[in-house]
């Protein structure tokens, strides 16, 4: 299984509807410092259910809502879709493919879709569970935070071996 | 299917071992396992293990469990307390760590958001050695301003902030990593 | 001799203003007095200053008096909260900050550590620009990975670990960068 | 005025009796990972009178002391000398030089001397602070901790700015 692509649209800085596609193998994202590299990086986080604002370096939740820019209104709603292929099954459903999407509003409710089903943000967190992205989705490691598996409590690394077993 | 994290442990164990043969030659990591403490800041060293706690229920089947403790011994030098470690060698051995996981339970895919800055050369060249190893097994999205990171993409992608204030992406292949730039 | 709060925050705040200018070009910086709020996380925004605490007395004569408030608001884009830029955005900003200081009140000398390991090429240019431009008035120590901090050095000190486990130092002027390597 | 040398003797990696010599303008420290250049810029804090042992990445005071490595035996004490150039008449002092000198032992006894007297460490923070270097020492800024400035809370913001009054 592997990431095929991701669409955002109203995330952050990704005001535009735009799509990243990607390979099996090595992806590299470059771009000059505030450009939006590491808000991709959150928008998988956020897409895959994170409940923490911290986790994503905003104080609330709407805060993922592009807010405006010099030359562009600001969004009244912030959507990612995350789309796997599944052709090796890893994931623990039918389809070849899986699309999760999530979605949230100006008024903070959060909306999620799994193959386009309305679905709850259990329904998210147990998808990513099954291919060992559990709570602590320690399977991204955002900027500044490489140093938290050394800095961090032993029972957070355990956390970690608990959601890979 | 279910696997017990005694098992998971393991292995992890057994792989960030070898890595860190890989990321420090000549050096020695060690996992281990340890009661838990509330009291414990999340540095590991001998000094924590002399004073249990009472206050929570021990051993591993107990809510919480034992804690995963990490050591690292770079070469020449004597094993002490993690937090003195340098810049470099945190990440070195995070990296370590993130790997042994990886080859006990890979998951699908990696997002490293700049988790190579602190490397110097050596070591950035260790790193990159382990993803290009791996990168058939599993999915690596590096987000990276190290020019040899985006030497080793089979695929690289271009974020740029637009005169309007707005994020964009141009995608290449790597024959146009020239352009990218 | 003695100069007061008030003057050194208004010289910190124009000159924190001007380095603003030169390190977000097109970009705008604001430092502000606001009432301390003991709940306050540190982040600057408006909604802070919408809920006063009471439990402490307020007004810039008060025990530990009016806290400062940073905000920057890069080129093209709206100006939102400080925990939402980006590492190299915010490295910058710090540096603005830092500078700011020093052209208000500067220091004998400052120790710099890898404090430009997030700006990319363009932004390490303007932060280097600032090292050259003040070289003069006050002494630089910076330590560095970057090949572009070492080529403003005046002299280069090269510290490696030696076979024994223990650090070394060799200094050198900057004609010898190569023989550094 | 400027640092115009720093020695050291038993602190951390610097086992041996290192001296640093430095001159106006600007210095650049490289070197690999863990070959010893933020334990320079520890050093430097230390001799200040940092008290705080988390802010020099140890956990108590006697980790400063160089406890041995695969080929040299552990010191019994940690010292550390910085020399400050001050023809300008900075330092509050009659001298043209000042020298500042900390010394710890396993024990974890700390000694102070200036200018080769006994000294408290209130003498030294005083005359680090009569240059603007103040508790928060802001003149340092260590390796990761250059976001602080941005993510601390506007009292210590506050506290920089009063040092430098
Ligand atoms: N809701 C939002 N609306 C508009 N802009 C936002 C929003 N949230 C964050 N931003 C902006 O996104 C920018 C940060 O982007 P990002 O962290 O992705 O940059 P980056 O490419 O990773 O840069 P660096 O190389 O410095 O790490 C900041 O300027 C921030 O103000
Ligand atoms: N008391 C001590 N005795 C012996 N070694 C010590 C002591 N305290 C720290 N060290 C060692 O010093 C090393 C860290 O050195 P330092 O942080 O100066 O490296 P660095 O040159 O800044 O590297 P980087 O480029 O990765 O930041 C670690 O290996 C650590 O174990
Ligand atoms: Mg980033
Ligand atoms: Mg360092």
């Amino acid at each position: 299984a592997f990431l095929s692509a991701i669409r955002m649209k109203g995330f952050k800085t990704f005001a535009r509807s735009t799509e990243l596609l990607f390979e099996r193998g090595v992806s590299v994202i470059i771009g000059p410092n505030g450009s939006g590299k590491s808000n991709i990086s959150d928008a998988v986080l956020w897409a895959l259910g994170e409940q923490s604002p911290t986790s994503i370096r905003g104080r609330t939740m709407q805060d993922v809502i592009f807010s405006g820019s010099d030359g562009q209104r600001s969004a009244a709603v912030a959507e990612v879709t995350l789309l796997f292929d599944n052709s090796s099954g890893v994931f623990p459903m039918e389809y070849g493919e899986i699309e999760i999407t999530r979605r949230v509003a100006r008024d903070g409710a959060s909306e999620y879709r799994i193959n386009g089903a309305a679905s709850r943000l259990l329904d998210v967190q147990d998808l990513a569970a099954a291919v060992g992205l559990g709570r602590e989705m320690h399977s991204v490691i955002s900027q500044g935070k490489v140093d938290e598996l050394v800095n961090s409590t032993p029972a957070t690394r355990r956390a970690l071996v608990e959601d890979a077993a | 299917i279910e696997t017990t994290f005694a098992e998971v442990f393991e292995a992890t164990r057994g792989h960030f071992e070898d890595m860190v043969q890989v990321l420090f030659p000549g050096g020695k990591g060690v996992l281990r396992l340890v009661e838990p403490d509330p009291d414990e800041a999340g540095v590991a060293s001998e000094a924590d293990d002399e004073e249990p706690s009472d206050e929570e229920p021990r051993g591993p089947g107990s809510r919480g469990g034992a804690g995963i403790v990490l050591e690292i011994k770079p070469p020449r030098k004597a094993p002490r307390s993690m937090s003195l470690l340098s810049g470099g060698e945190k990440a070195l051995a995070a990296i370590a760590f993130l790997f042994g996981l990886f080859l006990a339970r890979p998951c699908p895919f990696y997002v490293l958001d700049e988790v190579e800055a602190a490397l110097d050369d050596l070591n950035l060249g260790r790193f990159l050695s382990l993803v290009r190893r791996y990168q058939d097994r599993t999915q690596f999205i590096v987000i990276t301003h190290q020019r040899r990171t985006m030497e080793i993409a089979d695929r690289l992608y271009g974020v740029a902030m637009d005169a309007d204030g707005t994020s964009r992406v141009l995608s290449r292949r790597l024959t146009s990593l020239q352009e990218a730039e």
